[in-house]
């Protein structure tokens, strides 16, 4: 499903090389539910978003589903990121003129899906955003526009789900709420990996790969975390 | 210190009204650490903005250390912005082309502090980003920005600080250090008003008052919460 080798990223920053990333190396198979963990600045956010194609690696391999993504042209990588990929970004990157259901219905538009207003709005409900449907981000509170990026994430039915701190802003019992969520899509088979630095959270997870340092610190199986 | 009186916020969105915030009243002293907890949407950053003079009520009155708000010209509140209260927001709200220590610097170069660079620069490391000083807000992680914006509103030594979700985006271990920050603050004579849905956040406030849909819900002492 997703295999990196030896993936590193480097941030040029006038004379400074910032390495955010250094020579990770993971399997993820089909259906794994993984959370992601590690201190502020230890390059989560830098995995994420070469895993979900956004971003180009300085050196290493990325396979997904066997293709190698560095040899896809831009199309094709946004095609893959489509079609794939469903992806929850730390500060949740909303389309700031659109209301929220138009932000939740791109990925539809995108994908020529018919049917896309119904399927929007029923994504919204999901997430509990139903009476906010008219609302542009600014109009909306910090985890309802969280809530509105994660409709958005999981309305293409993607393959995988890439979800970076997904609970940051939301009370507890809107975080379970969440979380049941990607749970049902992983017991559907849907790949989750989730940045989460809670540890409710976290125990949803099978596997918990710990971040440090831009490198692997640790990579277990979820038993006796 | 802060007293509100049946303050209400509501937003005309088309034909309808939010009522984003009813009737809320209370008394904090000075000196005081407040926790403000609730469900997402439930009207928490709304409070916020309007205890930190950001933005004008609907109906009631906010007095701040005996002064009321609403008789304040916009120059004035802006006065009382800058010298008494320190603000934290939820999108942390930097400038975009500053550089991490320019963002800190700024209440200083606004209230004309001499030494500034000097003043900014221990905030900044006060907070761990010692090493990420001439770094943008694009170049830096989540967490990173969030502690950029905790610096910049302690550096002006306020009297008040308001902090909304300060440790959403951090992991557990930065933000202890971050909630350290704010417990010496408070037992050197800083008001502390911080919303949270961090359960270990709340611990170290004494008092919480839980909001929902946009009235108080619970105003009590934490002994026993
Ligand atoms: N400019 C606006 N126009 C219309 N409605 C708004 C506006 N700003 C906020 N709201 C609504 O007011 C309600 C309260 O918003 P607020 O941001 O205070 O909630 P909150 O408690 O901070 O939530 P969160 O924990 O998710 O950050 C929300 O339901 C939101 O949709
Ligand atoms: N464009 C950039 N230029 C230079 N440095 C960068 C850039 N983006 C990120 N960094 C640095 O790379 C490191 C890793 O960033 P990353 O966003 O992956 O961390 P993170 O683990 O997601 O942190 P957080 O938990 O705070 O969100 C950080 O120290 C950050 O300052
Ligand atoms: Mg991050
Ligand atoms: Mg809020």
């Amino acid at each position: 499903m997703i295999e990196v080798k030896e993936l590193s990223k480097t941030y040029q920053l006038g004379k400074v090389d910032v390495h955010a990333m250094i020579d990770v190396s993971f399997r993820i198979d089909a259906g794994e539910f993984v959370a992601v963990m590690g201190p502020s600045g230890s390059g989560k956010s830098t995995l994420m978003n070469l895993l979900g194609c956004l971003d180009l690696p300085s050196s290493g391999s990325y396979l997904l589903e066997s293709l190698d993504i560095r040899t896809l042209s831009p199309n094709q990588q946004a095609d893959v990121r489509n079609k794939r990929i469903g992806f929850v970004f730390q500060n949740f990157n909303l389309l700031p003129r659109a209301s929220a259901l138009e932000n939740v219905e791109l990925p539809l538009l995108y994908g020529r899906v018919s049917n896309s207003h119904t399927i929007a709005r029923e994504a919204l409900e999901r997430v509990g955003l139903a009476e906010r449907a008219m609302h542009r981000p600014n109009e909306l509170s910090g985890g309802e526009r969280q809530r509105v990026a994660i409709a958005r994430a999981i309305v293409n039915n993607p393959a995988i789900v890439l979800a970076d701190e997904p609970t940051g802003n939301l009370d507890t019992r809107t975080g379970i709420e969440i979380i049941k969520i990607f749970s049902r899509l992983n017991a559907e088979g849907t790949t989750i990996i989730i940045v989460t630095h809670e540890r409710d959270v976290a125990s949803k997870a099978r596997r918990i790969i710990q971040m440090k340092d831009g490198r692997i610190h640790q990579d277990m199986l979820a038993e006796g975390i």
